[in-house]
């Protein structure tokens, strides 16, 4: 699905050179439900960035599906992330305009996907798997930074993509909604063969990982996979 | 040093009324390590802007150290919350065009304050007891989450004010930097008696904290005193 080759992400240079992602090979596998742990500043965000294409490498290569993404036109590399990935930012990202069903139905529209029973009632259900049913109509400003984290989370899961990417969805819920989320996301899995690429800081999310790649100080430093689920 | 007596905060009114905070009666007295837990959505961030001085109840009575604020006016609540209060956002707030030590300095600024060997001096130790002493001159969208984080709890603590009010102050923090601003506003807190009130869903924020208010559908649930710690 997904394939880093010594992808670097470089800040600045000389003196003030940071490298945010360092030479990271990996390779995501379709149907993987995999974690990027690490201390905070390790480069979880940065690697999730470049897998999903809303950034490019200094250096190495980022390839999707096989194909280098290095070649690929800007209006391909947006019609490629609309339509196979859905992403969900660490800070949400949400149209502060729109309410929570109309953020939904935005993603359905953007990826030209029309569901059988139309978008409406997609984007209805979706938000009513993460148990805001009732709350359809607020605007981000009218909901909790848990609600509004959630509204993200059902913005990426109605197109049932290719490939989700998680950045810390879990951090602002609380026990219960996060194992709902992550039990939502397993059944996707499971059922629908969608591939999960998280970071988080949460160790119920790290549990239900069936792999677990620990990042430090921008390189990958361990790479577990788990001898059961 | 805070009282809520019965205070609500309601949305709308009729079929669209929403009650964030419900008829909530809360005392915190100088020196407490108090959290506020509960579900998503269950009132915790509008408690906290309530006894922050940031909104006002549209029922019910807030008092600071004795004064009911209903009867201050604005310019007095700012002075008041500059002075007197450090407020850690769930979505940290800081300003774009400031680096971190900027941002810490300008809390200083606004408050009035000049320590003892300067606000870039006092600033820059704000940052190293958040170990982000390396990242000074870095602005907020050059910063990881986790790192962001840590630059609004620095500028709320380097104030050392009379209360601290952190909302989900660890969501993007891995344990390990999580613990060390635990025990930061620990020694904070048994040292130089600041008070605090944190909302949170991280169990090791709540195992560290001496009392233990839960939440509830805006309405306050349980409200335990550990024995000891
Ligand atoms: N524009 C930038 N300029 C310089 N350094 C940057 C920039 N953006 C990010 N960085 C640095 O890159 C490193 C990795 O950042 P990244 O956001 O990937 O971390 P993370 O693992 O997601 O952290 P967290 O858990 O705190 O979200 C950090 O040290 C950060 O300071
Ligand atoms: N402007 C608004 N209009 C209507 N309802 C609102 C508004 N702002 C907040 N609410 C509602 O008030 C309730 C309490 O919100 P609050 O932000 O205090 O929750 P919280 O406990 O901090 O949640 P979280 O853990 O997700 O951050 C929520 O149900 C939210 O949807
Ligand atoms: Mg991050
Ligand atoms: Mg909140």
């Amino acid at each position: 699905i997904c394939q880093l080759d010594h992808a670097s992400r470089h800040y600045g240079s000389g003196e003030t050179l940071v490298k945010a992602a360092d030479a990271v090979s990996l390779s995501i596998e379709a149907g993987e439900f995999t974690v990027l742990s690490g201390p905070s500043g390790s480069g979880k965000t940065t690697v999730l960035n470049l897998v999903g294409l809303l950034d490019q490498p200094t250096d190495g290569t980022v390839s999707i599906q096989g194909t280098a993404t290095g070649t690929l036109s800007d209006r391909a590399l947006t019609q490629l992330r609309a339509a196979s990935i859905g992403f969900i930012y660490q800070s949400f990202n949400l149209v502060p305009v729109l309410s929570a069903v109309e953020n939904v139905e935005l993603a359905l529209n953007l990826a030209g996907i029309t569901p059988p029973g139309g978008a409406r009632a997609a984007a209805t259900k979706a938000l009513e798997d993460v148990g805001l049913g009732e709350l359809l109509h607020r605007r981000p400003n009218q909901l909790s930074g848990g609600q509004q984290q959630r509204v993200a989370i059902a913005r990426a899961l109605v197109k049932a993509p290719v490939l989700v990417i998680a950045d810390e969805p879990t951090a602002n819920l609380d026990s219960q909604s996060g194992t709902r989320v992550l039990d939502l996301m397993r059944a996707l899995n499971e059922e629908r063969g969608v591939t999960f690429l998280f970071s988080t800081h949460d160790p119920m999310v790290i549990e239900r990982a069936r792999r677990v790649v620990h990042m430090k100080d921008g390189r990958v430093h361990e790479d577990i996979r788990a001898s059961s689920g």
